[in-house]
């Protein structure tokens, strides 16, 4: 795992309680609010289950601590999108909380149902995004989903040791969360 | 002469930005490429290679070299210091926006 320069996190009381809200005029007119928004509760809550931190949606984009939208291209934030696929997402380190997704791409929730051959899964996508929100940077660890790229039709959403690793040792760990859960869920994955 | 079936190394959908950095496969030290000066621009936007304070050439020069070795160690890849497959199919991936540089790495022992 890895950090920024400077190692920043987000500086208040524990437990850290933050909100997120989702911008009213930048979005994705396919995938219904109700999708997006079950798509991110389960990606925050993934980094919830292993820190002490809360995750609150707001309505109030313009005070919420991190702000989510789909954008294309140059989006004046000096990181211009670049269409499909290639870059495919950035957000910014502690404590700025922007969440950026490239509009241009096809975001799926389900590859059942979304057959593009270049679709990318925004769950994958989004709980990366969360890792650089909340302080990680990018990892060497291909397994991880802090490492940096993903290929369209691929889901990888479930946390990895080095993830979990480098986040608690930002924030602490979650009293309730145990390890041997982790282990046995990545040894089931080994043998698979 | 035919040229190299490349279908089966490189799989990956890829977008028009990157699409064509699969012809700097093989690609090492002291090569000259029509255009490797577009890879040049992506090691610089990754944090690989430093600002340039002139435009990149199209030479694989031991500076690039060292970007390339130090990509191949920060993703996890067999270091070559040359343009192999498995460098150039990493490469061409859709990817997250932010820099890999800019950071300081920590080791986990599995």
């Amino acid at each position: 795992f890895a950090y920024f320069n400077g190692k920043p996190r987000w500086l208040r009381a524990s437990p850290l309680k933050l909100t997120y809200a989702f911008s009213l005029y930048n979005m994705i007119d396919y995938l219904s609010l109700s999708e997006i928004r079950a798509v991110f509760r389960r990606s925050f809550s993934r980094w919830e289950s292993v820190i002490p931190v809360s995750f609150t949606e707001t309505r109030d984009y313009q005070s919420a601590d991190i702000r989510i939208g789909f954008y294309l291209g140059d989006h004046g934030d000096g990181q211009p999108f670049d269409g499909v696929l290639g870059v495919l997402a950035h957000a910014f380190s502690p404590e700025n909380g922007r969440l950026h997704l490239d509009a241009a791409e096809t975001w799926a929730v389900d590859f059942q149902s979304v057959k593009s051959k270049v679709a990318v899964d925004l769950e994958s996508v989004a709980t990366h995004e969360i890792g650089h929100i909340l302080g990680l940077a990018h990892t060497s660890v291909k397994e991880a989903i802090m490492y940096p790229s993903l290929s369209p039709r691929t889901k990888k959403s479930d946390l990895k040791l080095d993830d979990v690793r480098g986040i608690q040792a930002l924030y602490g760990s979650n009293p309730n969360f145990k390890f041997s859960s982790l282990m046995e869920s990545e040894n089931s994955l080994n043998k698979a | 002469r035919t040229a190299p079936d490349l279908s089966t190394v490189i799989t990956v959908v890829h977008n028009a930005t990157w699409h064509d950095f699969d012809r700097f496969i093989d690609a090492g030290k002291g090569s000259h490429v029509n255009g490797m000066s577009e890879l040049k621009k992506y090691f610089n936007r990754f944090g690989y290679l430093p600002i340039p304070d002139k435009n990149f050439t199209d030479m694989f020069d031991a500076q690039f070299e060292s970007a390339v070795i130090l990509y191949q160690r920060n993703l996890g890849l067999p270091v070559t210091g040359f343009l192999d497959s498995d460098t150039i199919s990493t490469i061409m991936s859709p990817r997250c926006g932010m820099s890999d540089a800019s950071h300081s790495l920590h080791t986990t022992r599995h």
